[in-house]
């Protein structure tokens, strides 16, 4: 009985170690996808810049 | 730029499945475990 | 010994999930300065070619 305890608690330990991963993981997509942005907008202001000289 | 996000993409994939297998390891083990005792 | 047996399995479940993510997160580090070396030898090239003209 205190094995499936237990058990349901290792599981649940390590299932919410994966939530964090997962946030985390998110999170650092989102920050790449944003420098990318960033990095392509710079880009047209430098071509537009060279076009209108 | 576009295949860098492609990358980061397929590199979350592969890592959510590494996690999900030794989580699907520990529930297998411990299940074994518990019919043990 | 059943709970030590399953206690040694949790914690091998999360030195794994560790390990996995130590990796993952040193890959992202190298991708990014990679992306920005890139980024800053094109800077390079754009200056000198202006410089040029």
């Amino acid at each position: 009985k205190g094995l499936e305890e237990m058990r349901a608690q290792y599981i649940k330990a390590v299932s919410k170690i994966k939530r964090d991963m997962l946030c985390y993981i998110r999170e650092s997509k989102e920050r790449a996808a944003e420098m990318i942005k960033a990095e392509v907008l710079r880009e047209r202001q430098e071509t537009a810049r060279k076009m209108r000289k | 730029a576009a295949r860098y996000l492609e990358e980061e993409e397929l590199r979350s994939q592969h890592i959510l499945e590494c996690l999900n297998a030794h989580i699907e390891e520990l529930k297998k083990d411990s299940e074994k475990t518990v019919r043990q005792f």
